[in-house]
């Protein structure tokens, strides 16, 4: 099973 | 002062269908190199970073940096009372705390202006790495259109698997499962009907349709969609903005986490 990640563990704040 | 006016007033109308739906307020970030948004939803899994370039507009003027937090389904339903070939003007003051649209018929008969409050939105900005992706797949963005819708009936996610060979793209669910391959065009007369694979490496990678179908909503901003895809990175789906004479006027880019195993 698959599950949704976020783009926050991929993306840092700015 | 802010002050931008865009002959091609539909272009404004068609780059609000294509986020509404996924993001109830961002921020347009105004400076001279032009108008930009950038913001995730709320579940914080897809992002929408978009450009109007400075030079598509007829006019443009930007005294200062400016950022003005906008309802985006008030604006959206503000943007329906133009006509598609209105000439659309957006004018803010210096720390105002309302927007201008004015609208005008081609003949100039007919001119409307409407304001629309601000909003004081904290807005947090992602960085998003340049990325060298292992494929871009281009493709009609009708057809990806299509795609997704398809296969929203047999699942919520899809696989999309990109090869040398081509792209397919699955889903499966309780009533069964489905299957679209696509391969590269061998010799297109139009451009924009090509499906194109630029590949290094061969990328599997499952996404979930929700929001796939979110980011079609753009499909009338362009004949042809990008989407560009390294393993265990998040999707960016691309649609540029052109005019009518085909000249850049900027993008939408979608960004999309993957489903990933626990």
């Amino acid at each position: 099973v698959k599950n949704q990640s976020t783009l926050t563990s991929f993306f840092k704040k700015a | 002062m802010f002050e931008a006016r865009l002959v091609e007033g539909s272009l404004l109308k068609k780059v609000m269908e294509s986020i509404k739906d996924l993001l109830n307020e961002a921020s347009w970030d105004c400076s001279g190199n032009g108008m930009c948004l950038q913001a995730m939803d709320s579940s914080h899994v897809a992002l929408v970073s978009l450009m109007l370039k400075s030079d598509g507009f007829e006019n443009y003027r930007c005294d200062r940096s400016i950022s003005l937090g906008i309802n985006l389904a008030s604006m959206s339903k503000i943007l329906k009372c133009a006509s598609n070939d209105d000439i659309i003007t957006i004018r803010a003051e210096d720390d105002a705390d309302a927007i201008t649209f004015m609208f005008e018929s081609p003949k100039q008969d007919r001119v409307s202006d409407y304001e629309m409050k601000l909003m004081n939105l904290d807005t947090e900005h992602l960085g998003i790495p340049d990325t060298e992706y292992a494929c871009v797949i281009k493709m009609p963005s009708g057809e990806f259109s299509r795609i997704c819708r398809d296969l929203s009936v047999l699942g919520d996610s899809v696989i999309i698997c990109c090869t040398k060979d081509g792209v397919r793209f699955s889903a499966k669910g309780d009533l069964g499962n489905g299957n679209i391959k696509l391969a590269q065009s061998a010799n297109v007369d139009k451009e924009e009907e090509a499906v194109v694979v630029d590949m290094r490496e061969a990328v599997t990678l499952t996404f979930s349709l929700r929001y796939l179908n979110f980011f079609t909503k753009a499909a009338p901003l362009s004949s042809q969609v990008s989407l560009s895809m390294s393993e265990d990175v998040p999707l960016m789906v691309e649609y540029k903005i052109n005019d009518k004479e085909g000249d850049s006027k900027g993008y939408v880019r979608y960004y999309l986490a993957p489903k990933i195993e626990d």
